[in-house]
């Protein structure tokens, strides 16, 4: 308990320091290679285009495949490594903005490993939590993991142009999620394409 | 330390309790949706006709989707939920291994909760660890979890069909894994049309 507590306290500490920084913070999660650092990819032309600036924490177990891919995109990136821990944490996040240029930074994307159970208890000090799942996963993949969805403010459904080949419906999918957190609105994507961005940055930006 | 020696002793005891019973069992590890339960789904008939009788646990953080599915193979199965725990541990084996009819199995396969970083520490009492990924993840899902390959015996490359339209390159995914655990077989398989499954089975049967 002490654990989570001590996490706790150093999030709120992140979220007022990113508000006195006049940064909007937002937790990417989900399972593993289900479009998270594609949606990095994806979002910062278009925050561009409505003139904001991204920055992002790349977390990942090992290595710093996603932080080269984000620095490609132009944007102030930090990487963190979790080892053993099979989440990003709260004092991990605060590393990362001790790191990053936020005066120059509107929106900060924090992507969490890719992991269904771990993150959920660790608060990270962001606005909104987003979980990105895929289509490739099966469609029985919201079903299994109550937490996460009961934890998170809006939900991408990706790789949409795959469900097909899985063999997944997207329907049942969206479903189990509106079951878990009537609240949590939906936003189905192709991330290698960009459908569904515009509309799932707006849901993202709203206040 | 004490969490790991305890769940080692249960393990090792799990071990002596399948080989009394002349069950050789195989643990299935790898990422959310990869295709473990599609694994046994298509293994099971192929052992049947090599006049092997199957058997399995199912695990999954909730519910018994999993389990409904081995189920309908007509083989013998136990399910598992591991809620808040990210992985089996040999505690829960030990309570399937007391309700499954060892004396009519001859091959226990245990599939683990989708996840590539917490199943690592601890061990089940299964002869070998199989890691099951594919190629939706995105071709670096191998660097980025050293942990997971080095701590199994068999890799199993899935959803090769799709390879080209996630844009995944499966001779990096080889290469990542050779340089992590050379000793390591890697088999490519498609699960969907049951593709590399003789071949596969050879190995995870090979003594
Ligand atoms: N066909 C298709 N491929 C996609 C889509 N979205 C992402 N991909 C591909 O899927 C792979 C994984 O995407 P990533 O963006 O790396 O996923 P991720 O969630 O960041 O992965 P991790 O950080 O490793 O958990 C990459 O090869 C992407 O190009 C999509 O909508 N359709
Ligand atoms: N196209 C294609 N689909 C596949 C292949 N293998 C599995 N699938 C589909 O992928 C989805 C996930 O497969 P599962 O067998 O449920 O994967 P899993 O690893 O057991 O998933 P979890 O236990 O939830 O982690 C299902 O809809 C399968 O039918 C494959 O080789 N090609
Ligand atoms: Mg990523
Ligand atoms: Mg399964």
């Amino acid at each position: 308990k002490d654990i989570f507590d001590g996490n706790t306290r150093l999030a709120e500490a992140n979220a007022r320091h990113l508000k006195e920084h006049g940064v909007r913070a937002f937790d990417l999660l989900g399972a593993i290679g289900s479009g998270k650092t594609a949606l990095i990819e994806k979002l910062v032309p278009i925050l561009k285009a409505r003139g904001l600036r991204a920055g992002a924490i790349a977390g990942d177990v090992y290595g710093d495949d996603d932080f080269q891919r984000i620095v490609r995109t132009g944007i102030p990136a930090y990487n963190a490594n979790t080892g053993k821990e099979c989440h990003l944490d709260a004092h991990l996040v605060e590393h990362g903005l001790e790191h990053l240029p936020l005066n120059d930074i509107d929106i900060l994307f924090i992507e969490n490993v890719g992991n269904m159970v771990c993150p959920t208890d660790f608060q990270l000090g962001a606005e909104k939590r987003i979980v990105v799942i895929s289509a490739t996963e099966g469609d029985d993949v919201v079903n299994k993991h109550p937490m996460m969805f009961r934890g998170g403010d809006i939900a991408v459904i990706n790789k949409v142009d795959l469900a097909p080949l899985i063999g997944s419906n997207l329907d049942r999918m969206e479903k189990d999620i509106r079951r878990y957190n009537p609240e949590m609105p939906v936003f189905r994507t192709n991330l290698k394409t960009g459908d569904g961005t515009e509309r799932l940055l707006d849901a993202i930006l709203s206040e």
